[in-house]
C-alpha cells in the first residue's frame, strides 16, 4: 500500500460527508445506500465513524461533474478517467468527485425500479424475453395504454412477473405538484405539448404540467430520467432511443452492436437511422458506483495507489462481487489510523426490578409461508399487443404481499433496525427496503420479510424513523431530510423537514412519541420537538434536551418508538423502555430487541 | 453451413476518427499519471522505456520497457484520476 507524502490523515475520527448532488443514472436512495455501505467497508476496521450531514462544513464533500467542473482536473467523457480524491485537510481536501459522463451503476447493468405490477417493486432485468424477442430497454409492446414495462427476470415468457417503469406517466419528481403524474397534452406559453420538455428552463432537465394548462394552473413535476435508454456519446447524447429505428434497411426493436467492429451497443434516436443518422451507445453493464466509491474514500482518508492488483486502492477498475477489501487495503489504513476498537461486550444494564430472563425464550421465529401466490398477476402485460392490456397500471400498492420476497432472509440475522414503529397495533421492523411485522394477539409470531417498496411504493430503502398518529392513522416516514406521510394508499411527499418547521440543523428525524390531542414528539441527536399534526408544524419554542424529560436513557439513539404505551430507546441492539407515571418518566426495563421484542432463539 | 457474412462497418457521424497513435496514448497517459515530468518525450526513446518501466514496476505488470499489448490495454482501462507518481 502506499500513503500520501507525510502520511496525510484526519485527526478526528467521527468523520462527516455530504452528497452534494446526485446523478441521474441510479435511484437517489440506492446512491445514498452504495455511499454508506462504501464508507461502511472502512469503518469496519477502523475506528473511524461516517456522520452524513447536509452542507459544506463536512469533511467529505461528495459531487457528480462532467469534464472541467471546478478545481482545475478535467473529467475526459465516458470510460477512462472514472473519479478523483483529494487526501484529507481543509476545504476541497477530501472531497470526492465522480464524471457523470459514465453509466454509474452497480456493475450490472443499469438499475431500474418498478412500480406496481406483481414483482414486489424489484429491479428491471435486462435483457429480458417478450414473446420471444430480447428486450435491453423497458417497451410498452404487449399494451395499449403506452405504459412503460419490463420483466424483472430474464425470461416474462416463462415467469411473467413485471412492474412499470419510472415514467412520468406515473409519477413526477420534486416540482411543486407532490408527485403527481404528467398531463399530455398540455399548454405552456400558449404552445401544445404531448411529451416532456427542457422549453423554459436553461438547466435542461425534462418537466412537465401536471394539469392541462400549465399557464393557467402553474403546477408541475420533473419528468424522471429513462436511464434504460438513453444514449451516450454518439451525437444525440442524452436522448431516448426510438425502438423500432431502422439501419441498412433493417429494423432494430432492441440495441445493436451491428455496424461497429468495438462490439459497443448502439441505437438511433429516430425512427430512421438511415436517413437522419442520429445515434449514441445504449447502456451498458456500467460501474459499480459502490466500488468505485470506497476506492475514493480510500483517497479521502489518506491512502495513495498500491501496486497489488487485487486490492481496491489498485488504480485500475475492475468489478468483482466478493469483499473489496484486500489484506494490503487493510494494513493500510490501519497504519494510518489503528485498528477497530473492539466493542466490549455490555450486557445491557438494568433498573428494573422485573426478574432478567436467564435465556431468551424458545418460541422460534416462523419462516415466511412457503406456498406460492396461486393468483397470476393481476395488472400489466398479457399477450400480443392485440390482445390489449388487462388492468390499469393505477392500481395502487397491493395489500402486504403474503409470500416475502427471499426466504432465507431472517429477522433474527439483523444487527441494527433503521427503524421500528407500531402500525395498526402492531409492531413493524424495518431495515434496508424491507419489513417484518409481528402477528397480532398472543405468540408474537413474526412475518414477513416483506418489501417496503410494495406497501408504501414512494419510499426509500432507507428509513430512519416512521410512527402512525393514532387519531388519522397517517403513517409518517423520515428519511434524511425528508418525510413521506401515507394516509391509505396516497403519499404525500416527498417533502423537505423545512416544510415541518425543521431547520438545517436537524440532519434527520431519529424518533416519534405520540402524545394526546394530535401531538408527537419529534426527536432528533439529543433534543427533541413537539409536533401538531394537524398544522403539520413544530413548535419552534418546544425545543428540548432528552435527557431533561427522560433521564436515564443513552444520549445517542438511533431509533426511539412508542409501543403499547411505554417509549422505547433504542442503541446498538439494546433498548430502554420508559414508562410515564403522573407525567414523570421512568426507565422500567432495559432489553435486546432480538430476543426481548422478536423473540429470537 | 452458410458462409459467414462480413460484418457491415458503418462510419457513425459525430464519432472522433482521430485517434491518438499507440505512442500518443502512452505519452499522455503516463504524463497525465506522474510517470513523466513533462508531456513531451524525447525523440531518443530512452525515456519512454524508463517510463514505462517505471509505470509497469508500479502496476505489477510484466517489465519489458516496451509499449506491447499488455501495457496499451492498462492504459485503456477505466481507473482512478488520482496520480499513481507524485502529489
Amino acid at each position: 500500500f502506499q500513503t500520501f507524502e507525510g502520511d496525510l490523515k484526519w485527526h478526528h475520527h467521527n468523520i462527516t460527508y455530504w452528497i452534494q448532488n446526485y446523478s441521474e443514472d441510479l435511484p437517489r436512495d440506492v446512491i445514498d445506500d452504495a455511499f454508506a455501505r462504501a464508507f461502511a467497508l472502512w469503518s469496519a476496521v477502523t475506528p473511524l465513524t461516517f456522520t452524513r450531514v447536509y452542507g459544506p462544513e463536512a469533511d467529505i464533500v461528495i459531487q457528480f461533474g462532467v469534464r472541467e467542473h471546478g478545481d482545475g482536473y478535467p473529467f475526459d467523457g465516458k470510460n477512462g478517467l472514472l473519479a478523483h480524491a483529494f487526501p484529507p485537510g481543509a476545504g476541497i481536501q477530501g472531497d470526492a468527485h465522480f464524471d457523470d459522463e459514465e453509466l454509474w451503476s452497480l456493475g450490472k447493468g443499469v438499475v431500474i425500479p418498478t412500480y406496481f405490477g406483481n414483482a414486489k417493486g424489484a429491479a428491471c432485468h435486462f435483457p429480458f424475453t417478450f414473446q420471444g424477442r430480447s428486450y435491453s430497454a423497458c417497451t410498452t409492446d404487449g399494451r395499449s395504454d403506452d405504459m412503460l414495462w419490463c420483466s424483472t427476470t430474464a425470461d416474462y415468457d416463462t415467469d411473467r412477473q413485471f412492474g412499470f417503469c419510472p415514467s412520468e406517466r406515473l409519477y413526477t419528481q420534486d416540482g411543486n405538484a407532490d408527485g403527481k403524474p404528467c398531463v399530455f397534452p398540455f399548454t405552456f406559453q400558449g404552445r401544445t405539448y404531448s411529451a416532456c420538455t427542457s422549453d423554459g428552463r436553461s438547466d435542461g432537465y425534462r418537466w412537465c404540467a401536471t394539469t392541462a394548462n400549465y399557464d393557467q394552473d402553474k403546477l408541475y413535476g420533473f419528468c424522471p430520467s429513462r436511464v434504460d435508454a438513453t444514449v451516450t456519446g454518439g451525437n444525440a447524447a442524452g436522448e431516448l432511443c426510438v425502438f423500432p429505428f431502422t439501419f441498412l434497411g433493417k429494423e432494430y426493436s432492441a440495441c445493436t452492436r451491428e455496424g461497429r467492429n468495438d462490439g459497443h451497443l448502439w441505437c438511433a434516436t429516430t425512427s430512421n437511422f438511415d436517413k437522419d443518422k442520429k445515434w449514441g451507445f445504449c447502456p451498458d453493464q456500467g460501474y459499480s458506483l459502490y466500488l468505485v466509491a470506497a476506492h475514493e474514500f480510500g483517497h479521502a482518508l489518506g491512502l495513495d495507489h498500491t501496486s497489488v492488483p487485487e486490492a481496491l486502492m489498485y488504480p485500475m477498475y475492475r468489478f468483482t462481487e466478493e469483499h473489496p477489501l484486500h489484506r494490503d487495503d487493510v494494513q493500510g489504513i490501519q497504519h494510518l489510523y489503528g485498528p477497530r476498537p473492539e466493542p466490549e461486550p455490555r450486557p445491557p444494564t438494568t433498573t428494573t426490578t422485573e426478574p432478567q430472563p436467564t435465556a431468551p425464550p424458545t418460541v422460534c421465529v416462523t419462516g415466511p409461508p412457503t406456498a406460492r401466490p396461486s393468483e397470476g398477476p393481476t395488472t400489466g402485460p398479457t399477450g400480443p399487443p392485440a390482445a390489449g392490456p388487462t388492468g390499469p397500471p393505477t392500481a395502487g400498492p397491493s395489500a402486504a404481499p403474503t409470500e416475502s420476497p427471499d426466504p432465507a432472509e431472517d429477522v433474527c440475522n439483523v444487527d441494527i433496525f433503521d427503524a421500528i414503529a407500531q402500525i395498526g397495533n402492531r409492531l413493524h421492523f424495518f431495515k434496508a427496503g424491507k419489513y417484518w411485522r409481528l402477528s397480532e394477539g398472543g405468540g408474537r409470531r413474526v412475518q414477513g420479510p416483506f418489501l417496503v417498496k410494495s406497501t408504501w411504493p414512494a419510499l426509500p430503502r432507507k428509513l430512519d424513523s416512521v410512527f402512525e398518529d393514532p387519531l388519522t392513522k397517517k403513517i409518517f416516514f423520515f428519511s434524511g431530510r425528508q418525510v413521506w406521510v401515507y394516509t391509505g394508499a396516497s403519499v404525500l411527499g416527498p417533502r423537505r423537514l423545512d416544510k415541518l418547521g425543521l431547520g438545517p440543523e436537524v440532519a434527520q428525524v431519529t424518533g416519534a412519541l405520540p402524545r394526546p390531542e394530535g401531538k408527537v414528539l419529534l426527536f432528533s441527536g439529543q433534543s427533541f420537538w413537539r409536533f401538531d399534526v394537524k398544522t403539520q408544524k413544530v413548535d419552534p419554542q418546544s425545543v428540548t434536551p432528552v435527557d431533561q424529560t427522560f433521564p436515564g436513557v443513552p444520549i445517542s439513539t438511533h431509533d426511539i418508538f412508542q409501543y403499547q404505551e411505554k417509549a422505547y430507546f433504542c442503541q446498538d441492539n439494546f433498548y430502554w423502555r420508559v414508562s410515564s407515571r403522573n407525567e414523570v418518566n421512568q426507565v422500567d426495563y432495559v432489553g435486546y430487541v432480538t430476543f426481548d421484542l422478536l423473540k429470537c432463539p | 453451413a452458410p458462409r459467414r457474412r462480413q460484418p457491415t462497418v458503418v462510419v457513425f457521424p459525430g464519432e472522433p476518427q482521430t485517434s491518438l497513435t499507440n505512442r500518443q496514448l502512452a505519452e499522455e497517459y503516463l504524463y497525465r499519471y506522474g510517470y513523466t515530468p513533462g508531456a513531451e518525450l524525447s525523440e531518443d526513446g530512452q525515456s519512454l522505456q524508463r517510463a514505462l518501466l517505471r509505470f509497469q514496476r508500479r502496476l505489477s505488470l510484466p517489465e519489458t520497457g516496451e509499449l506491447d499489448s499488455t501495457t496499451l490495454n492498462a492504459m485503456r482501462a477505466p481507473r482512478c484520476g488520482v496520480p499513481d507518481v507524485g502529489g
